[in-house]
């Protein structure tokens, strides 16, 4: 289990360097485990270092900053077993204008091996995406699909009553 | 391969049957706050085979159920019916598209069905080994998963590495 | 100290059904002490029932839903010892356009007595605002701010190096 | 009583004097992730008394002390004043305005100042006894306390309220 544990993080580290760089496009980024000599005991350190910024534990970076290191290293442990689809719910609330296309363009690193879906309130996320359902609930409590037509095609939604 | 088709009926608030067409490329999901968004995630992962309640925001199973509107009675099974395009030959077996299903009725009483045909949920897990397709539990990423990464109480974020592994 | 306890707990109690009408426009809501006798061992419940939803534990809303309960359940524990002014950070992120109309709406209400400073980066949340202060890192590292004129007035900034 | 006025100096990313103005009505700070927003939240907690150094995202108090960039040195010491208009005569004492400072060197000595006068803290929260304007927990609220107040585990929410009474 310590083998396997090790394994796995070696190869989420590996992994959170390059979505790091995808991500924020500059600036470094470290994984560490300390606290115990035993893998199995110790706590998982994350460093992160946006452009310009000093190397600092997470707690000293800002919403955004921090919002979009965990996107980095949620990404870079997704990708140890990658599936063919990959959701993402909202996680693009606490970035700016700059963050979201940044995290935007590093999706598209992806989009041959993965399908995405991705939930948005973002005007500029819904830019970048090829397709667009939306959801409403014109009847109270009750959900229907209004699909939109997108990219010169349209994306068939069928609701029955 | 990538899900082309999801089929809701009965599952949280999608009372009527609904119909998603999806592409391999990105899609986007929007609409206001309560609409049924990230229900639809939960469609997703439900019909993968989710066992963990709280991953889909519920006390119990049944919970997932349509509990009723102002206009309308609660239902008595929800199904969720998932297509998988098999363009690229992964899963091996001879169909170009595959349909996961599954249905849950109030009793608590349920099924699970692989092109139609009532199967075990072992069967589906077999048919996805080694495509990633299983209910990876990073195939979500969600708020709630970005909150438990960063936390101070690192032995949350602990136990985000020890699923992984 | 119990009595206190559940002195502080009741007014907090009333806050929250007037500021859940506020920010919610409609719906129910409701405070609960449960699992055991002794309020300094009960757990509190919180109770959301937006319009046209059936009341259910919080665990059963939406994002948004989940985060405008938060935002009137904490603004009911403020107003249980209201300061001349209050901060909000970034508060409105997961709410989509009409719930932040609400928010805004709300804050309207209290604006006689409370002096609001409202970190943002929603475009809505701004236009309800009376001033604009940008701030911004033209230096690396380094936070200046740029005044925006508003509302007719200028607000005033001054950056000496 | 409102805050008409903010200066921040060496105070984290502010390495340069700045100067915030602000009235009675709405104001709003905008700008890009990390360029110095919730760093103006911490001026004025800070200022006002704040000692708990994690509310002020930080190890040490000495942390708030502007640490260097690329074209800067670290600075000495962070000093933030506040000034505070007392037009409902809420303050008692017989001034309009009232300015409160804070200012930390890196060796740890740091002062109270009212109206430029070194004090105590204790003054100075005698000063604001009912007006609210103490250290009081609830007059920031951040995303920090949403999660808070909703965790499944109900200790943190409970602790919210006990915090409260
Ligand atoms: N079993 C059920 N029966 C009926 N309605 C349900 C059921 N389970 C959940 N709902 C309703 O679905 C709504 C939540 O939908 P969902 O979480 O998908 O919203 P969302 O679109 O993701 O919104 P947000 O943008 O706020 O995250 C809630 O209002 C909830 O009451
Ligand atoms: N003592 C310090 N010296 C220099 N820079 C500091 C210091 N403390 C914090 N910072 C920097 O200030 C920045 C954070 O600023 P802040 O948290 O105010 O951002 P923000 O504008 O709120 O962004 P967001 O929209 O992402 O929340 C970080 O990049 C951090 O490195
Ligand atoms: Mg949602
Ligand atoms: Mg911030």
């Amino acid at each position: 289990a310590r083998r396997q544990f090790t394994e796995v993080f070696t190869q989420i580290r590996e992994n959170y360097k390059k979505t790091y760089k995808l991500f924020f496009e500059q600036g470094e980024c470290d994984l560490r485990l300390e606290g115990s000599a035993d893998p199995l005991e110790a706590d998982v350190e994350i460093f992160s270092r946006p452009k310009g910024k000093q190397m600092k534990s997470l707690r000293a970076l800002s919403g955004g900053e921090k919002a979009l290191t965990a996107i980095s290293l949620l990404f870079a442990i997704y990708l140890v077993k990658p599936s063919p689809y990959c959701i993402l719910d909202e996680v693009d609330a606490p970035l700016d204008d700059t963050n979201v296309k940044r995290f935007t363009r590093a999706l598209e690193h992806f989009t041959a091996k993965t399908q995405f879906i991705i939930v948005t309130h973002n005007k500029l996320t819904m830019n970048a995406c090829d397709y667009l359902y939306g959801v409403t609930m014109q009847e109270e409590g009750v959900s229907s699909i209004v699909s939109v037509k997108f990219r010169g095609e349209e994306v068939e939604t069928v609701n029955q009553s | 391969m990538y899900i082309s088709k999801l089929e809701i009926l009965g599952f949280k608030s999608f009372a009527t049957k609904t119909v998603l067409k999806f592409g391999s490329g990105v899609t986007a999901v929007i609409g206001p706050n309560g609409c049924g968004k990230s229900n639809v995630v939960d469609a997703i992962r439900w019909v993968l085979g989710e066992q963990k309640t709280h991953l889909l925001r519920s006390e119990q199973m049944v919970d997932v159920i349509f509990s009723g509107s102002k206009n309308r009675k609660p239902l008595n099974y929800a199904e969720v019916t998932l297509t998988i395009h098999n363009d690229d030959g992964m899963l091996g077996i001879a169909y170009s598209d595959v349909q996961v299903g599954r249905r849950l009725y109030r009793d608590g009483s349920s099924e699970y069905l692989l092109n139609e045909v009532p199967v075990r949920l072992k069967d589906i897990q077999n048919l996805f080994i080694d495509t990633g397709m299983n209910t990876n539990a990073y195939s979500v990423i969600e708020q709630r998963m970005v909150e438990e990464i960063l936390n101070e109480d690192k032995s949350q974020r602990k136990m985000l590495f020890e699923e992984a592994a």
